[in-house]
Formats: structure tokens, sequence, C-alpha cells
């Protein structure tokens, strides 16, 4: 999948299985992701869980589990809220107009979090103060959120050779040439960073025209979450997807 | 430092007016007065800090806790209509009115394949 780390920067990985995108005092979240097409390494989130930890005077601890077959408006316990304030708790789970898409608000940690599921798969969002990450702290374990992916586990390829073969995407597999991609993308997105990006990459990879609206997803919560963020999203070096150059930004 | 606050709103809370003339207070409210006792202390911690009202009230806390068998997880309010926060907890719970709106926010994605 795609990941935005909290520090802003964006990247492309494999991370099959369960990895940890936060894990701190106040939360976990958790995610499992499982290949998309035979014989590539891109894969997609089939699972997430959170676990919002107890928070004296707050809320008791809360598990929230959505999978692609299940996303619920309850916590894994069947109620809406966390805390002991009836009609005004601190945590709660919001339904929203739009089907396939659940937010969690957590005041007394000032988080809100929005998971969509997007065609088989599922996508996360979250925004969280400053001071309840440790940015600096190099020893916080394993989190994909706040340290990005291991080496190892980074698909750079998209973004250095779109145009050229490629085995993420074999000709002979494909459902989308680079240009049918872009063009749908270009329908979608508006501005052709990295989320459009993304958007090329996911129609390319899984030939499934819903994952066209994964990045649409990713940049509407953006918006709600973080609207300040959105003028970072440009990036000075776009590359030019259709022939792999870099382009005139 | 507000502690003074703190320790009016518990005594009140624990006062023998609150109740019916022949009723003792039952356990479980006093651990709710108690609770909140804690919670309003803890909010006060940075600005009391050094304060010696402040430090005995948080020793006698923990004192207590223990004397009536309270565990410190649990309800900090009662009797209260449904949907009316007890604006002490409200404030605990809700960080941005705690911290300032001042405070800096980051975001973490995860979409795609």
């Amino acid at each position: 999948p795609h990941l935005r780390t909290f520090k802003d920067e964006f990247q492309t990985c494999k991370v099959e299985g369960a990895w940890p995108l936060i894990d701190n005092q106040y939360l976990s979240v958790q995610v499992t992701n499982v290949p998309v097409v035979l014989g590539s390494s891109a894969t997609a989130t089939s699972k997430i869980t959170l676990i919002f930890k107890s928070y004296q005077g707050c809320t008791e601890q809360k598990v929230y589990q959505a999978t692609t077959e299940d996303l619920p408006l309850a916590f894994s316990d069947g109620t809406r809220t966390g805390g002991w304030q009836e009609g005004a708790s601190s945590l709660r789970i919001l339904e929203k107009p739009d089907a396939g898409q659940v937010e969690i608000q957590a005041d007394y940690i000032g988080s809100t979090v929005i998971i969509r599921q997007v065609g088989r798969y599922l996508t996360f969002a979250i925004r969280v103060p400053e001071e309840t990450l440790n940015l600096s702290e190099e020893s916080a374990g394993l989190q994909l959120c706040l340290h990005g992916c291991p080496k190892n586990e980074l698909i750079q390829e998209h973004r250095l050779s779109l145009g050229s073969s490629s085995p993420l995407w074999p000709s002979s597999r494909r459902a989308y040439t680079v240009e049918m991609a872009t063009e749908q993308c270009r329908h979608i997105l508006q501005v052709e960073d990295v989320y459009f990006q993304s958007c090329v990459f996911d129609l390319l990879t899984t030939g499934d025209p819903e994952f066209s609206m994964a990045a649409y997803g990713a940049l509407e919560d953006l918006k709600a979450l973080y609207p300040s963020r959105l003028k970072l999203q440009t990036v000075s070096k776009t590359i030019n997807v259709a022939t792999g150059a870099p382009g005139p930004g | 430092c507000r502690i003074q606050r703190c320790n009016a709103d518990y005594v009140a809370a624990t006062s023998p007016s609150h109740a019916l003339p022949e009723e003792t207070p039952l356990d479980v409210d006093y651990c709710i007065a108690l609770r909140a006792y804690s919670v309003c202390t803890r909010k006060t911690a940075k600005s009391c800090r050094g304060d010696l009202v402040y430090h005995s009230a948080v020793f006698r806390i923990k004192e207590l806790f223990t004397q009536h068998n309270c565990s410190s997880d649990g309800p900090t309010s009662s009797a209260k209509a449904p949907g009316t926060p007890d604006p002490l907890v409200s404030e605990l719970c809700n960080y941005e009115s705690r911290s300032g709106f001042q405070k800096k926010f980051a975001h973490c994605g995860l979409f795609g394949d």
C-alpha cells in the first residue's frame, strides 16, 4: 500500500502480513496486508485493528476491528462509545453518510481516524497531536506511521520507471496501459501529485477500476482531517507518468 | 494552582448535606467523588508543582483509595441527566480544550496497493 507518514514522507511498500502502524501509550494500530495479484509483490490492506488504550477518567480500553468483509459501526464489544459520560463520550464511532466509511473520534487524545472500504480493501487515515508521538525517538519500535517502511519493504519502481516494462505489471496480464490508467486518474484527481501517481500505480497493478478511488479517498481524508497539509501534497519533482521522465515541476 | 477548588468540590461532594438526613453515603458514591478529586488534582499538576497543599492532597488521595477500597478506574460523576457532562471531566477528556488550540497535529495515511 501507499503510506504517508507522520513526517510527511510518502512511500509505497510491500509489507505483506501484519504490521504495526502506531504503537504508543494511547493507541495501537495494526494492519494486515495481502497480495492483490498473483506474482506481484504489491499488497493491499485486508484488516485493520485499533486498540484505544484505557485513559483514566475518560475511557476504558476499546478495540475496533475492520476487515474486508465487515466495516462495523461499533467496537468489538458492541458499543459505539467509550467512557462513562452518556451522550458526551470522548471516544465515539460516527456514522458517516457515505457507505463504506467509518470515523472514530477520540477527543481525549485529540485524534480522529477514518477507515474506508475501497473495492475489496481498506484504507486508513489518522490525525493525532504531535506531542502524543515520539517523533524524534528512534527506539520507539516498529511503527510504519512514525518511521516509514523498512528499506527492504519499499517499492520504488513506480516512481522511477512507470513507462517501462516492470515485473509489477507484466504486459501479458495488463488490464490497463499506462496511458489508460493516467487518463482514468486524471478524471478523478485534479493535481498530478503523489496521490495521482499512486492512482496510476494501483490501476496498473490490479487492473481493478475501483482502485482508482483509493487515492481519491485518501486525499478526501486528508482534506477532512488536516486541510493545512494539502499544500504539501504537490511534490516539486513530479514524474511524468506517461514517459517516466521528470516533469517541469 | 487551583487545588483549593478541587478540595472544595471534593468536600461538597462527600458532605452529609448531599445525602438524605439518615443516609450514609454509599461506597460507590464515595469512590466516584474520590476519582473526580483525583482527576481534578491531576489536571492542576503542572501549575501546582511545589505547592504543599497540592502534594498533601495527592498523598491523601492515594491513602483514601486504599482505605475505601476504591478502584482508580470507573465513573467520576453521578446523578446527572444523560448528556450533561461534568465540566471538569469534560475538560480533561477534551485534548484541544485541555491543551489549547495552538497544538501541532500530524497525519498518517495508508491506502491503495
